[in-house]
């Protein structure tokens, strides 16, 4: 069984449409560099919490075919489970014939009902995919649909257009600053080490031994560890819950996280998020195993300062500085 | 062979559960935890 938790999408803002099946069925999708699974509801989920969504029906496409294994997806509010079959995925005019997907089935928690997309496209390695399902991605290498096997990502933060993920190439009207390239530490998340500490105007506030952080679309904020919140609410003037007066945004230091010899800052214009005439840090508390040491995510508070390429090919990631 | 799939900010989960009262009684019911994705049985 393939198992997606939904409750870590609760914050995600950046959707884009695929279809699938021939005549092609439309899907509102979150694109995710921190899951390598596809899937989306189908029309065999008939509670009124997937009324709010479209839903692929099998039997109006001619290149659908079934299999028997089953799917689950972990909802906050309870789990969906369905089944895996396989069809032409269109993704930015690029078909991908056989594509293997989840299709959801059974009811979920009634919060699904408001959930602003109908399904997820994972963009990490096949070796943390779910039921050894094919992710889309590899599937456009392998029937050669690109001509780079790698991915782009640019999110804009005041545009509610703007954003994109690019295909087989590099945007270079965004990477007029250049591009750092990291190599891996794992192929399965785009997972790469911080090798040196993380640090709030000039002070090292975490990491101090190095650790690994995971390039992840799908989650919002930074997440850090437990140990090192509460370093940085403390040294940037926030409560415990991460409030800070607005007013102190022109004061507050950069964060900068060091990937590969290189300083990657992000700016308070960033990291604090405005709402409602109110100001919270961007960060939230991650507790991992043990064993899993320490580990950020660096999540759409970063990604939205730098172009993010996604370098398939030589397993790596470049960054290009926005501003 | 280059394309582009255009991304559309909009409201997330949390903003339209908070607008509906709901969020509070969701997290609640469900705290988050985002190594969940990452670690699953953790």
């Amino acid at each position: 069984a393939s198992t997606e938790y939904l409750q870590n999408y609760l914050d995600n803002e950046y959707y884009g449409s695929i279809s699938i099946g021939t005549p092609g069925q439309q899907f509102t999708v979150l694109f995710d560099t921190g899951s390598s699974n596809l899937w989306v509801p189908s029309v065999y989920c008939s509670s009124p919490a997937c009324s709010n969504h479209d839903r692929f029906n099998p039997s109006e496409s001619s290149t659908f075919t079934g299999t028997n294994d089953s799917l689950e997806i972990t909802y906050g509010t309870g789990s969906m489970t369905g089944v895996l079959g396989y069809d032409t995925v269109t993704v930015a005019g690029l078909q991908v014939v056989n594509q293997i997907f989840g299709l959801a089935e059974t009811e979920p928690g009634d919060f699904f009902y408001y959930c602003p997309f109908d399904g997820i496209l994972g963009l990490a390695y096949p070796s943390i995919s779910s039921s050894g399902a094919t992710p889309v991605f590899d599937n456009m290498m392998s029937q050669n649909l690109v001509s780079q096997d790698l991915f782009s990502v640019y999110l804009s933060g005041d545009e509610q257009s703007g954003s994109f993920v690019l295909f087989g190439g590099i945007d270079s009207s965004y990477t007029t600053n250049g591009i750092t390239w990291i190599p891996l530490s794992a192929e399965t998340y785009w997972e790469i080490t911080m090798d040196r500490y993380v640090s709030v105007g000039g002070q090292a506030v975490a990491c101090t031994s190095g650790c690994q952080a995971i390039v992840d679309t799908g989650t919002s904020l930074l997440a850090v560890p437990n140990s090192a919140l509460s370093n940085i609410l403390s040294y940037l003037g926030a409560n415990s819950n991460g409030e800070i007066s607005c007013q102190a945004i022109n004061s507050l230091p950069d964060v900068v996280f060091y990937l590969n010899g290189n300083a990657f800052p992000v700016p308070p214009s960033a990291y604090v998020i405005q709402s409602n005439g109110y100001c919270t840090l961007g960060f939230e508390a991650i507790d991992v195993p043990t064993e899993a040491g320490e580990l950020w995510i660096l999540g759409d508070v970063f990604i939205r300062e730098y172009y993010v390429i996604f370098d398939r090919g030589n397993n790596r990631v470049g960054l290009s500085p926005l501003a | 062979a280059v394309h582009r799939v255009p991304l559309r900010k909009g409201k997330s989960l949390r903003q339209i559960l908070k607008e509906r009262g709901l969020l509070e009684s969701y997290l609640q019911q469900h705290p988050y935890n985002p190594a969940a994705k990452y670690f699953p049985s953790f």
